[in-house]
């Protein structure tokens, strides 16, 4: 399972309709301080199903939508797609492309898609829980925190661990 | 389970020795169950040696001999249990060139299984990709995604015009 | 006392909208006391806006934005009442190259006042200093200071032999 | 008042003694990761009367001294010595040059040495009080804590505001 292509629309900075095409392999982001980069991975993190504002530098969901600039007005909705390659059916589905989206409005309210037709949060995670790419599964390293693991107390270092397991 | 704990456990702290000792090229470096408690409940403890220098408190640490550490301790992880997608924001931030080298020679090789998605401003990390998006913004707070190639960045990380 | 105390805050804010001006070419920012508390007990909070951005919460800038506003705030509260010297490690860590020039450009001028030691990789900013040494570990785990020249030094901040 | 010059030996990588000239203006630290950068740092801090082991890294005041290497034995004592121009007279004293020296046995006592007489902690400290290089009075920004005042909540970073009041 891999993924194919990720579709950023009001989500954060990411005003306007951006697509990223990922190939095989590795890929590296690059640009300017305050760009959108590490945007680019709080809208991953999000659309695979991350609950919580904080972790997305937030204080409440609503924080993603874009909020306009100096010249531009705010949208009203923040959406997400994550388009993966199944041939190998990774997950448990039938489709040999699955295409996750998730949309957040300014009264806070959530939908979320699955090939196109709603579901729910957590119909997603099961789909996603034992693909290695649910929310908490994947191996993320964010910025400014790379040695958290080592500052970390000896039990919640743990919680890593339990999750390999 | 107690022994899918214990196995993983054992497997994630032969995969650390061995990325620690690559990445640092020598040197050693474990991680222990703390004693006293259930297998199930036990915290866990690292240790940390650079080749040449003596155990001590991983927290006397350099910053970038942190960076390499938490590294070789995160894939070690990363192995015994691969995800099909890896992202990293910024880790080389803290490394001198010839720790950058041997990061970004260790992330091409594991590319091959999973797909990496690498933020970075350093040249080395990017030259081991195979395929190099720009983020930037001309209209001021609105970002847009652009193609790079390797030789429109400069030797300091900036993307030029190309 | 209260009238010290409010006067070196109205100074230190003061400095704290100029330094970010400067660091960004632009842009707004601000420190408050919290209300509703006594002058002497009052938290103090932070609003920064880079140039052409919204006012959002400053848990949103990104990595080097967070850095920038920093280093504004704390040359701010510096400048109200200098210290002979000042020591700053790897401050430049998470900074593109533009906001490298405008950091160094910024504390270059402010080395006429106070002395200066600052800790980098990074070879833009070594090339404001009037002097740099070089440490470096011949002997696995033993430092030594050696005299280095800007020409020693490599694109990515290695200190090649003279 | 400036800094004139700086000796470590036996503090932290630095076994050896050694010695750093500091001119006026700005001065560059260079080399690479693990070299003992920092430990620079942790020497100005600690001779200038940092009490507290974790703001050097360490869990105790031994920790600063030199442990040894594979192929070389530790030392019993580290010492710091730094010297300053004081032809301003910014400290309260007769001498043109001000030397503060500070060591620490493997048993945890230490010594504080001004103008290689030996005196008090609290001696140096009321003499470093008011020129702004008393330990906490001078700008110290730490690798990867640059955003820490950033991070604090309202009442902690008021701290560092009423200390330049
Ligand atoms: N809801 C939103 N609407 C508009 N802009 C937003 C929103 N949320 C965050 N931003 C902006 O996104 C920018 C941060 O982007 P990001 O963190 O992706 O930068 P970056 O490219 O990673 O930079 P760096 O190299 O400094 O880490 C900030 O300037 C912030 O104001
Ligand atoms: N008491 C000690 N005896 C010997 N070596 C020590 C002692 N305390 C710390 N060290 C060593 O000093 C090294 C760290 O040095 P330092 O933090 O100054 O590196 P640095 O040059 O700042 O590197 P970086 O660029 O990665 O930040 C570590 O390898 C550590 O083992
Ligand atoms: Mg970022
Ligand atoms: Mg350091």
């Amino acid at each position: 399972m891999r993924l194919k292509s990720l579709r950023l629309h009001g989500f954060k900075s990411f005003a306007l309709r951006t697509e990223f095409t990922f190939p095989e392999g590795l890929t590296c982001i690059v640009g300017p301080n305050g760009c959108g980069k590490s945007n680019v991975v709080d809208a991953i993190k999000w659309v695979l199903g991350e609950q919580r504002p904080t972790a997305l530098r937030g204080s409440e969901m609503q924080d993603v939508i874009f909020g306009g600039t100096a010249a531009r007005k705010p949208v009203g909705m923040a959406e997400v797609t994550l388009v993966f390659d199944n041939a190998n059916r990774t997950i448990d589905v039938d489709w040999t492309e699955v295409e996750v989206t998730r949309r957040v409005y300014r009264d806070g309210s959530s939908e979320y898609l699955l090939n196109r037709s709603r579901c729910r949060l957590r119909d997603l995670r099961e789909l996603l829980m034992d693909t290695g790419s649910g929310q908490g599964a994947m191996t993320i390293m964010e910025q400014g925190k790379i040695d958290q693991i080592l500052r970390e107390g000896h039990q919640e270092r743990r919680a890593v661990f339990e999750e390999a397991a | 389970s107690r022994e899918l704990f214990v196995s993983t456990f054992e497997k994630i702290r032969e995969n650390f020795r061995e990325t620690f000792r690559r990445l640092f090229e020598g040197g050693k470096a474990d991680i222990f169950l703390d004693e006293g408690q259930d297998v199930l409940e036990a915290g866990i403890d690292i240790v940390a040696r650079p080749p040449g220098k003596e155990p001590r408190s991983i927290s006397l640490l350099s910053g970038g001999e942190r960076t390499m550490t938490a590294v070789a301790l995160l894939f070690a992880i990363y192995k015994a249990k691969p995800s099909p997608f890896c992202l990293l924001d910024e880790v080389d931030a803290a490394l001198d060139e010839a720790n950058v080298e041997r990061f970004a020679t260790l992330v091409h090789e594991y590319s091959t299984e999973s797909q990496f998605i690498i933020i970075t401003h350093n040249k080395r990390t990017m030259s081991a990709a195979d395929t190099i998006f720009g983020v930037s913004m001309p209209e001021r707070g609105v970002s847009r995604r652009l193609a790079v190639r390797l030789e429109d960045v400069g030797d300091n990380g900036e993307i030029r015009a190309a």
